[in-house]
């Protein structure tokens, strides 16, 4: 799954998720993935997320729509993306699964659960994409 | 007269000077803007990303371009046509895409026969007044906005993992309590089928054990 989060140079943010879903599924299932609150979220006076896992335990969850709100409420990405990850590890705590944040200044953080995780970040002040790595 | 020019040359500059600080000071601070950031090392795809937004374009416009982009390059197999087939060997695509500045939001679910997911969402979002579309529905309405379709999302890969995966008796699967346990079914309930009184009566414990299929390569 690829979840993505863009501020232009308007500062507007977008943020948008593919993917293929999970391999052998019954037919007819959906992940989290066209979710949102649960693959990504978006709201311009605070920030964006991704997310990717197991869709079926996320999308109960909604693990985006949390990170966002709890930047809202003064929250910093590392400290949002960690509490939204934890939340969901506390009622499965054999879940994978992972989030990334970006608050409406681009500062960017990521929290993981059940695997090592990796994101990406390309930023004016960088000469090419930059990989981040996210230990559980 | 030479004075009153002089005076009003010199309130002038006065005037713009704080201005012409600020926008100084505005050039010299580091951008901030555009960001792109994304889950997973897919590179290209955040590159292309980032020259749509670099260009000035929208940052749903950058979105559309580096999901696309992922879609295209399949990036790790569980983006875009040609991965993750279902039980039955079919490849379907979901897809989501939000503006965070009007908080519209399109998005498909279990698409088939069409191969670009992001661009579905997207006129979903631009074209209608739903928020997720699903099944066939989704693929009737990408096409008929202007999407490809229907086509094959199988690639040779998805099916010689879902042919390997028949003979080992689809094993692993995402089926629970079901007869057969170990078999490629059909499968029926393994107790009382739609008994619901079987449900127990105890305080019930969350029994979840991560799915064998469930992993890096397997995931939303």
């Amino acid at each position: 799954t690829i979840s993505m989060a863009v501020i232009d140079k308007m500062g507007h943010i977008a943020v948008g998720t593919s993917t293929n879903g999970a391999t052998f599924k019954i037919p007819g299932r959906v992940g989290d993935g066209p979710i949102a609150g649960s693959s990504a979220y978006a709201d311009d006076e605070v920030g964006g997320c991704g997310a990717t896992g197991d869709g079926d335990i996320m999308m109960r969850f909604l693990p985006c729509y949390q990170v966002v709100e709890s930047m809202r409420q003064g929250m910093k990405p590392e400290q949002a993306a960690k509490d939204a990850v934890s939340r969901i590890a506390r009622k499965f705590p054999d879940f994978v699964g992972a989030v990334v944040a970006v608050d409406k200044n681009g500062s960017h953080a990521g929290a993981c659960h059940g695997w090592t995780f990796q994101y990406s970040v390309r930023d004016p002040n960088m000469d090419d994409v930059q990989v981040f790595t996210v230990l559980p | 007269m030479a004075r009153s020019y002089l005076s009003i040359i010199l309130s002038t500059l006065l005037l713009f000077l704080p201005l012409l600080t600020a926008a100084e000071a505005e050039l010299g601070k580091p951008k901030k803007f555009p960001v792109v950031v994304s889950t997973w090392p897919f590179i290209e795809a955040v590159r292309a990303a980032w020259r749509v937004a670099n260009n000035g374009s929208s940052a749903v416009e950058a979105v559309v371009e580096g999901c696309s982009a992922c879609e295209e390059l399949r990036c790790d197999g569980t983006v875009g046509p040609g991965g993750s087939p279902n039980e039955n060997g079919e490849t379907m695509l979901d897809a989501l895409i939000m503006d965070g500045v009007t908080m519209e939001v399109g998005a498909v679910a279990a698409m088939r026969y069409v191969k670009d997911g992001i661009r579905a969402a997207w006129l979903v979002m631009k074209h209608s007044q739903h928020t997720l579309l699903a099944g066939e529905g989704a693929s009737a309405f990408a096409i008929s906005m202007g999407l490809p379709g229907p086509m094959n999302l199988s690639s040779p890969e998805s099916l010689k993992k879902w042919l390997d995966w028949k003979e080992n008796r689809c094993q692993p699967n995402f089926r629970k309590n079901v007869v057969p346990a170990n078999g490629c079914g059909p499968y029926k309930p393994k107790h009382g089928g739609m008994d619901v009184s079987t449900e127990s009566c105890e305080m019930g414990t969350i029994e979840y054990r991560l799915p064998p299929l469930v992993g890096p390569h397997n995931h939303d």
